[in-house]
């Protein structure tokens, strides 16, 4: 299955969602390919210090040159595979953004790439930002992972996705399967309650039940380079994020 | 002086900062005008629940339709006036990225708005995402003022934002002046210490004595339509961004 991590409010948890969703399902052994979305580069940055220095071994190279994304691919221990970003990125939305052909680059790129290399989950981190990028990866996926953290302007966030999604149905041809996800939830805070309230009552059952705990560890495993569960194995945002995973894959979200 | 919230690392403070800076000066009796420069128009909902319907009110309508930012000011009790957003302004990479002309769209705008309207102080509000927009803003600023949460993600992103400044020197025709003010800062934890000192380490004294403390008040504030002053006037929130705008203008930062 292919899943995109998107929500264009920005800080809500994207790549830390991407990161320990993907390890999730590695530790359960599947194979499991990250893509990079964001110019960015925050996932690409977690996988090694220093981002890819030549844009033709990133996924920029996959628009700019048509590069084959199994010529891209970059090993992950622990997790899989990771096709990264590069800053160059940024100029995809003025070089491309006319045609609606650009529309179904990534897909094609995935689908030839499947052709040849078995990934039973794929997930894109994307950038804040709608534009020809994380439009390419709503056209690639099957479902669509919306990470909400728990304030005010995030659950405004998450509205406005619900609008773009039922304009983006006629081009998609299909009403993609979302889930709401609650990160950043801090039980101290009455207002964390009052987020997960109002998220159900404007998405019902898209809304997940799991909720990730606003965790120390999970923001300090990025500058190890790991994901939470090889961080802090232990820690209650492994525990949440082995929940979430166990929750996607057992609903109707799952393909 | 004109002041540019900017960021392209998502939800590090860049709304919440250009609310309360923007608030701080209007109860020092100075004029103000914030300028909502991000398509997802999060300032501009903190004024008012539904964002501006007609993109003709907004900026966007400057750029689509060279209409005069005076006929676009929006009286905000409390703080003095908003140019608001639209979510239309997401077309302005695609519709103008080419030219080099639209750089300066922003700063012509201002300084015709400026021969009618007197503000001593205007901040402008960006999107994380170094497009058209943003970089608008930096072109129209005189200074710039980086939120940077206290995790390591986020620090990352102040790190980009040095190099994005360098490369941008040349066509700026000058060292925008800049500060970094930690953000989201959580005293419990290790982590924004960390974050602290390497950021001091990376720019000096560009780097704001300041931190603004993680405070639920400043995530609450916005669903009430207020700044951090009116809602919760005594809160550790509160205190830390009159400090902060102490700071900055009692520094050589200010102009
Ligand atoms: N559950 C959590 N507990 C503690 N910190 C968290 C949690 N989830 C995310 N963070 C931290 O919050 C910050 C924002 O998260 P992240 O960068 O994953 O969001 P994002 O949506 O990808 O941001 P962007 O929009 O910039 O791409 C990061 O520093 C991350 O480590
Ligand atoms: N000091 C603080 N204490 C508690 N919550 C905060 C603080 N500063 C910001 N927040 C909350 O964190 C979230 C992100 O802040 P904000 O939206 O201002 O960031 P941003 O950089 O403008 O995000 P974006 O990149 O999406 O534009 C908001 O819900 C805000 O209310
Ligand atoms: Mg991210
Ligand atoms: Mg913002």
């Amino acid at each position: 299955m292919r899943i995109a991590i998107f929500n264009q409010k920005g800080g809500v948890g994207k790549t830390t969602t991407t990161l320990n969703i993907a390890a999730a399902a590695a530790r359960l052994g599947q194979q499991v390919l990250a893509v990079d979305l964001d110019p960015q580069a925050h996932l690409t940055s977690i996988h090694r210090e220093d981002t890819i220095s030549e844009s033709r071994d990133s996924i920029f190279s996959h628009y700019r040159d048509n590069r084959p994304m199994s010529e891209l691919l970059l090993e992950w221990p622990g997790i899989g595979s990771i096709i990264p970003a590069h800053a160059e990125l940024i100029k995809v939305d003025s070089l491309f953004g006319k045609g609606p052909a650009i529309l179904n680059k990534l897909n094609a790129g995935l689908h030839a790439l499947e052709r040849t290399h078995v990934h039973q989950l794929t997930v894109i981190d994307c950038c804040p930002f709608l534009g020809v990028l994380s439009l390419n990866a709503l056209f690639a996926a099957d479902g669509l992972v919306v990470p909400v953290a728990s304030d005010f302007l995030s659950l405004r966030g998450a509205q406005q996705i619900d609008r773009t999604l039922k304009a983006l149905e006629p081009v998609l041809k299909q009403r993609l399967a979302r889930r709401y996800v609650l990160t950043r939830f801090d039980r101290r805070r009455k207002m964390s309650f009052e987020i997960h309230a109002m998220l159900r009552e404007a998405f019902g059952d898209d809304v997940c039940s799991t909720v990730i705990s606003e965790n120390v560890a999970v923001a300090e495993a990025p500058s190890h380079h790991r994901d939470i569960f090889s961080y802090a194995g232990q820690s209650r945002g492994a525990q949440d994020y082995a929940e979430l995973f166990d929750e996607l894959t057992s609903s109707a979200f799952y393909q």
